[in-house]
């Protein structure tokens, strides 16, 4: 079943970077994960490619396809249509970005195959 | 005021959860 939206994506939600440091979920950057993924033990950023948009099993929910990393594992997750991601470069966008502002006031973009997002995989499995 | 970790904004994806 979709992934519920979490309260965190609700503007204004404070957000803590790896070093400490605390800002707004809408005023996250690409740097930001970059550099919180570097200093964590565990956590590596990876470059997941959007290469599929299907409608899911409920009207509100997308089924998107995924290629994920330097081996572009194929890897699907369902979701709201209002759930975001965060494209490197660009920052929050989702496949529904009206909703998504509508409901959490958080400014998106729209989400489309061709988008690289950012994504999290273990340091360990490499 | 609930402060958020960074790591729960962006999605954990490894080949194991496909399919």
């Amino acid at each position: 079943s979709p992934v519920a939206l979490p309260p965190f994506f609700m503007r204004g939600s404070i957000i803590q970077l790896a070093d400490g440091e605390l800002k707004r979920v809408e005023d996250l950057k690409t740097e930001d994960f970059i550099q919180s993924a570097e200093i964590s033990s565990e956590l590596k950023i990876d470059s997941s490619t959007v290469e599929r948009i299907d409608s899911g099993q409920s009207p509100n929910a997308v089924v998107i396809q995924f290629s994920v990393g330097e081996l572009k594992a194929q890897v699907c997750v369902e979701v709201l249509v209002e759930y975001p991601f965060f494209v490197f470069g660009q920052g929050w966008s989702s496949c529904c970005p009206d909703r998504t502002t509508q409901l959490f006031e958080l400014s998106c973009a729209k989400l489309c195959v061709g988008d690289v997002c950012v994504s999290l995989t273990l340091r360990s499995l490499r | 005021v609930p402060v958020f970790p960074w790591h729960s904004l962006v999605p954990f994806l490894e080949p194991s959860q496909s399919g």
